[in-house]
């Protein structure tokens, strides 16, 4: 399996919809 | 020093990084913008500045550890996949012996948040994991062992709020999915144990406690690991905290509150920090961009992602969308390095050293096989790479998430590929 690892999240807003079932990203979103 | 060469095609579709933003400051340099400090927690890299546990410097691991801890995680990972849920109960003795094949997953390039357990609470200092599901902690009297870690361990006897948890509950049956281990039984206590590819392992009793994740957050009865024989490369933490997709992990112990719900930001460097939020009020930026979250076979616990493409410098890369789909993907916070099928990182590679011919390769690193050396640089000009996944949604990476920089002079693409196409 391939799996997307915490280096390439950096930066990133990485957020989890566990009930919605989705997962999102926004650049520019930490800092 | 030379500068990064600039032209308006360089400038759309690369990033210039200074050379010297590549390494992290020996100074914590907090920079986190969580937009509502009421459900956020602080997200420091373990090994930082940032970290308490950075006091013990000792132990840092480095670069090269880091990766090889890495690789043991994806192999875990893997075989985690490989196998069927509870194919191996739990012994204390046999836990000590267990071969470095099995498990769920640890490594070590983690991230830290300090969550509040028991009454009076206690600051706990725990790696966050998306990629396992059970929280566990080091307990006290550590009736068999515990690794050092920075925080007190943690009493139950000084707790109000303590209590274990009985084996014939069905709480005790759900450690099954959970860990992938069937639970055991001592003195009618529910015994659970996890243990992870670097043959790191955590073995004690299962026990529900007040959580308290912040100041006007708090949880009676969460389950968690109240661990009496612990011992792997936790690297002065005290334990783990479980974001997967199980019914034991945190977001679903909390669901009444948060509905499953939670972000982060990881921090751009080691030096650096981060938020995990939790609940729909955590604050989540408008340009949000969502693709559907996908199951994987085997490994429900896992947030599954369906990838559809890569760019490299704006171009992207003539691979089939079917190469993704054939063996999945996963987005985990405790794998360091992105793996991806070889087929797929063949052709990454290929484009990225193809559009960074002028600068001089290093030696490789580990796992990564596209180092450079920017020593007689000050700034270069990197290829920019997005991920594309299902639903069109783009995801350019940042130039942090590109580059692994070891020193100077060896400077990694910081991917590296699967074994087989249908991993």
């Amino acid at each position: 399996i391939g799996i997307v690892g915490n280096t390439q999240q950096q930066t990133l807003q990485v957020v989890y919809d566990g009930a919605g079932g989705r997962i999102g990203f926004a650049t520019g979103a930490c800092s | 020093r030379r500068e990064a060469p600039a032209d308006s095609h360089q400038l759309q579709h690369s990033h210039t990084v200074h050379v010297s933003s590549l390494l992290p400051s020996s100074v914590c340099s907090p920079s986190a913008k969580a937009l509502d400090k009421k459900s956020s927690l602080q997200v420091v890299h373990k090994h930082g500045p940032c970290s308490q546990l950075h006091q013990d410097k000792a132990n840092i691991p480095t670069h090269a550890e880091v990766l090889l801890q890495d690789e043991a995680r994806v192999k875990s990972i893997h075989s985690r996949l490989g196998r069927k849920p509870g194919s191996s109960d739990v012994d204390e003795t046999d836990a000590a012996q267990l071969p470095a094949k099995d498990g769920s997953v640890v490594g070590s390039g983690n991230y830290i948040v300090t969550v509040g357990l028991g009454t009076p609470k206690k600051g706990l200092s725990l790696v966050f994991d998306t990629g396992s599901d059970i929280t566990w902690t080091q307990c006290q009297p550590c009736a068999k062992s515990c690794y050092k870690q920075r925080d007190p361990i943690f009493a139950p006897s000084q707790s109000s709020t303590y209590s274990n948890i009985s084996c014939t509950s069905t709480a005790c049956s759900s450690l099954t999915s959970a860990t992938g281990n069937s639970p055991g039984c001592a003195s009618s206590a529910c015994v659970y144990g996890i243990q992870y590819g670097d043959s790191s392992f955590s073995v004690g009793f299962f026990a529900k406690e007040k959580l308290t994740l912040t100041p006007t957050d708090e949880f009676d009865n969460f389950l968690f690991g109240c661990g009496q024989n612990n011992q792997g490369l936790f690297g002065g933490s005290a334990g783990l905290l479980g974001l997967g997709r199980d019914q034991l992990s945190l977001p679903s112990q909390t669901a009444s509150k948060y509905k499953k719900f939670f972000s982060y930001c990881l921090p751009s460097s080691a030096s650096s920090d981060g938020f995990l939020a939790f609940g729909y009020g955590g604050g989540v930026s408008k340009s949000v961009k969502f693709t559907t979250l996908s199951t994987v076979s085997q490994g429900e616990s896992f947030y599954g992602i369906d990838i559809t493409g890569i760019s490299v410098g704006g171009q992207k890369l003539s691979i089939s969308a079917s190469l993704f789909t054939t063996a999945g993907t996963i987005i985990d916070s405790g794998t360091v390095i992105t793996r991806l099928p070889p087929t797929a990182y063949a052709a990454l590679r290929s484009s990225f050293r193809q559009k960074m011919t002028q600068y001089p390769r290093a030696q490789a690193l580990a796992i990564l096989d596209t180092c450079y050396d920017f020593s007689k640089y000050s700034s270069v000009s990197i290829p920019k790479i997005s991920f594309f996944f299902s639903g069109g949604v783009e995801v350019p990476i940042d130039a942090k998430g590109i580059l692994y920089a070891n020193s100077i002079s060896q400077v990694c693409l910081a991917f590296a590929g699967n074994s087989d196409d249908t991993d």
